[in-house]
């Protein structure tokens, strides 16, 4: 029965534990240090995660203020000189980023994963939301290899 | 390191493409 389950358990556990009075309370400490361990061990994990993501916010919301200058700034030209502003703006050392204009939108093979990377994508979406006043933007990462420009077919090593 | 992609569609047929290169 549950009874005799239970006073069976107790005497194991009895049987297992040190002898003598000293013993039981050098195993109490050990167990007691491990314990506290563990635990400030688990809070700084957190602290230095949480930390981490702020920075990686706040650097990332500073690049898609930049993004979001540049796309204002080319979003205000005139339809016909977008293409000779961006010409004008390589010859001279170029922007800050690479920028073409395009009749569709590229594939892009989008990688990574993760609560950073839906951290960097999903701050880029509500500061470019909010700054150009639109929704439809697509935010992605891509390996260098495998970067399309211009069009579909042109990869940024191939140039 | 991995490249930035962000691309808008300014009017239908014309898509703002740009990278952090």
């Amino acid at each position: 029965t549950a009874d005799t389950r239970w006073r069976r358990l107790r005497r194991r556990l009895a049987r297992s534990l040190p002898g003598t009075l000293r013993g039981r309370f050098v195993l109490i400490m050990v167990v007691g240090v491990l314990a506290a361990q563990l635990a400030s061990y688990v809070i700084w994990t957190s602290q230095v995660r949480d930390s981490r993501l702020a920075q990686l916010e706040e650097l990332s919301s500073n690049v898609a203020f930049s993004v979001a200058s540049t796309m204002r700034f080319f979003r205000s030209l005139p339809r016909e000189y977008r293409h000779i502003v961006l010409d004008q703006l390589r010859d001279m050392g170029g922007p800050r980023f690479f920028v073409s204009v395009n009749e569709k939108r590229l594939d892009v093979a989008d990688i990574g994963e993760g609560p950073e990377k839906a951290r960097v994508v999903e701050t880029f979406r509500r500061i470019l939301t909010e700054q150009l006043d639109i929704d439809a933007v697509s935010v992605e990462f891509s390996r260098p290899e495998t970067l399309r420009v211009f069009n579909n077919e042109v990869l940024l090593k191939d140039l | 390191p991995p490249i930035l992609v962000v691309q808008l569609e300014l009017e239908p047929a014309t898509w703002l493409y740009l990278a952090t290169i």
